[in-house]
């Protein structure tokens, strides 16, 4: 476990644990997109099936569990809960168009032709997409709420650190993971413009908003 | 199989 790694861990359950905070607190899932999470839901399904038959450490147990259960949780806030305050008019990101694409290249790059190993694929490569959805409907909407950007940031920083976590790992233990790298590095580019958002507007106190 | 990196990572 690299100090990278927990970090960007410990920088995701931040990300969760907000997006829960602000849907719950503001009872609203306002300028959030149900698809994303929806999505986030496959990815940690088709990703932790090995929950029950390999036990890597009690971290790495709790923290699937904590995954899997809050982002069910969320799923049913922004769906049943708070369905009424679903903005499902600017979430309009057709999902077909990543979980296919992910699913194909999955039966043709994975690590082994396996259910486990193709699911595990599927469930990388979805994750590296699930965020357009969210993306997108920040710019349908034109802005978002600062909780809203906080929680992005929270989110596109996991992966980043992981990257970092790579790298450290290839250089102290001289192997990587050509499916986790290629997929990590292109959902940390995915928020590119967001961080440059970010940084540039939100953190000097204005509302994050996506110039027309 | 023994190839497969393993799957300690979140």
């Amino acid at each position: 476990m690299t100090l990278f790694r927990l970090a960007g861990d410990l920088s995701h359950v931040l990300a969760i644990l907000l997006l829960l905070y602000k849907i719950w607190t503001t009872k609203s899932a306002a300028g959030i997109s149900g698809k994303t999470q929806l999505m986030f839901c496959m990815v940690y399904v088709t990703r932790y099936l090995d929950l029950f038959t390999s036990f890597i450490s009690v971290y790495n147990s709790t923290m699937k569990v904590l995954f899997i259960s809050a982002s069910v949780a969320t799923v049913y806030l922004i769906y049943f809960k708070f369905k009424a305050t679903y903005d499902g008019n600017h979430d309009t990101f057709r999902m077909e168009f990543v979980i296919v694409p992910a699913l194909i290249l999955a039966l043709i790059w994975n690590y082994a032709f396996t259910f486990f190993e193709i699911s595990w694929a599927f469930s990388i490569f979805l994750e590296a997409v699930a965020i357009l959805p969210q993306l997108f409907m920040v710019t349908k909407t034109g802005e978002a709420e600062n909780i809203t950007s906080h929680y992005l940031f929270a989110l596109g920083s996991y992966r980043a650190l992981y990257i970092l976590n790579w790298i450290d790992r290839y250089y102290f233990e001289g192997h990587w993971d050509p499916i986790a790298v290629t997929a990590g590095i292109v959902q940390t580019v995915l928020y590119g413009d967001f961080f440059y958002l970010y940084f540039t507007r939100v953190i000097k106190g204005r509302k994050l908003q996506v110039l027309p | 199989n023994d190839n497969a990196p393993s799957k300690d990572e979140l």
